[in-house]
């Protein structure tokens, strides 16, 4: 307790606890620094069992909606591709992410369609809130993700060309907004291929950066039987419907409570047998490397 | 030694007695194996994975000289006399986890969004006397 001087490790005493989490009338010493908002999905639920002396319904009372089922199954599936069955992250250079947010589309706007001639298959207007999207959170990709129902036989190969846009929302009027940029994505759709992801993260970028909260965005995707690269000529659309994409970001979450692996990674090299420090300065992903003063020098010394 | 006419301490009759002392305690300070499921939490609505958690524990005594054996730093041993010669209310170090592995869970959000998220230091995985 601070009354005692300072704390075991300096991290601070409060957890991060979501606003519209029913914990926060908590002993003053574990209310969140002024600065935090938003919570981690795990902290809350664990300070209501710790707070609820006694009770032993700790239902989280924070209401939950229920997500897309096909969203669910992708997330299952990327889970599982991230960790084991025991919950350990798997090691691999490629994972530098150590969170991942699937957001579904809270409103569409459809569009009419324009001219079915030209395989102009399915457009859409989707906004998507990303208020769970925390400050110490730091974009590292984002993808529109589609998925085929592949339970409709297709015979050839599909070619699918996807325009999007962005335009600030204008809340005044509920009209969907116009067109502001658009950027053109080409992709080649296996016939067997489930998901497909279309890399939007220079796209969304600035403005994840800018802590945007609501996105808004148009996207235009044409898909039409045929494969551009055998010259195959593009025929007529393949007349299959497409669901309203997901939003997937794959962020790197800088707080204490996050996973760093480089840090762990690092720090396993130097001194394993050593307890690690736990108020250890997060090291610089990119390694004290070239930074050779009289410190490094006396610690190398010191190592030796 | 303070006063040198105080003769030697004589050599304890019996060794083995009093090498018994700086053994390590029959329920030594070690790692225990602990497993829980969401379900019993009833959090199984919203956290979607893993279904099953070990976070292990630390419980046992510390062994009153032996620092090395967990890592431990001198100061230990300076608690463990301080403890025993000079002041009972200071407690004796307590055996705590030295290491930790990290987690991943999927959750549902509040609005309905999923996420993906590794925590840190969810799994204790050594013990160490502090």
């Amino acid at each position: 307790p601070r009354s005692r001087g300072r704390v075991a490790s300096d991290k601070p005493s409060g957890l991060v606890v979501a606003a519209e989490d029913p914990v926060s009338e908590l002993n003053p010493l574990l209310r969140p620094p002024k600065g935090a908002r938003r919570g981690y999905a795990l902290l809350p639920p664990l300070l209501k069992v710790l707070s609820d002396r006694g009770h032993q319904n700790w239902e989280s009372e924070v209401p939950r909606l229920q997500p897309d089922s096909r969203a669910l199954r992708y997330m299952k599936r990327l889970y599982k591709m991230s960790a084991t069955k025991e919950g350990i992250p798997k090691a691999s250079k490629s994972h530098l992410y150590n969170t991942v947010r699937l957001f579904t589309p809270c409103s569409e706007c459809k569009h009419r369609h324009s001219d079915l001639a030209k395989g102009d298959v399915h457009s859409v207007d989707l906004l998507f809130n990303l208020d769970r999207v925390t400050a110490l959170e730091h974009l590292l990709k984002s993808v529109l993700l589609y998925s085929f129902d592949t339970s409709v036989p297709i015979s050839s190969p599909i070619t699918c060309m996807c325009h999007l846009s962005v335009k600030e929302h204008d809340f005044s009027s509920q009209v969907c907004p116009s067109v502001a940029h658009s950027v053109a994505f080409s992709l080649h759709v296996e016939v067997k291929r489930k998901w497909v992801e279309i890399d939007v993260t220079s796209f969304l970028q600035p403005l994840i950066a800018t802590n945007r909260r609501n996105i808004h965005m148009a996207v235009n995707v044409t898909c039409l039987m045929g494969d551009p690269q055998h010259n195959t000529r593009l025929e007529n659309p393949t007349g299959m419907a497409l669901v309203p994409p997901s939003l997937l970001l794959y962020l790197n979450d800088t707080s204490e409570q996050a996973y760093h692996r480089w840090n762990s990674l690092r720090h396993s090299r130097t001194n394993p047998e050593r307890p690690r420090q736990r108020n250890m300065p997060l090291v610089d992903p990119m390694g004290d490397r070239g930074k050779e003063n009289s410190q490094g020098k006396r610690a190398s010394r010191w190592r030796r | 030694d303070e006063n040198p006419k105080e003769a030697p301490a004589a050599p304890p009759s019996n060794l083995s007695e009093y090498f018994k002392q700086f053994l390590f305690p029959q329920n030594e300070c070690e790692l225990h194996n602990f497993r829980l499921s969401f379900s019993q939490l009833k959090w199984e609505k919203w956290i979607i994975a893993p279904h099953r958690y070990s976070p292990q524990y630390c419980k046992g005594d510390c062994p009153r000289a032996g620092g090395h054996r967990y890592g431990s730093p001198v100061h230990t041993m300076v608690q463990n006399i301080i403890y025993e010669k000079l002041d009972p209310s200071v407690p004796k170090p307590s055996c705590v986890p030295a290491e930790y592995s990290p987690l991943s869970v999927l959750t549902i959000e509040p609005d309905g969004s999923i996420v993906y998220k590794e925590y840190e230091d969810m799994i204790a995985t050594k013990c160490t006397c502090r």
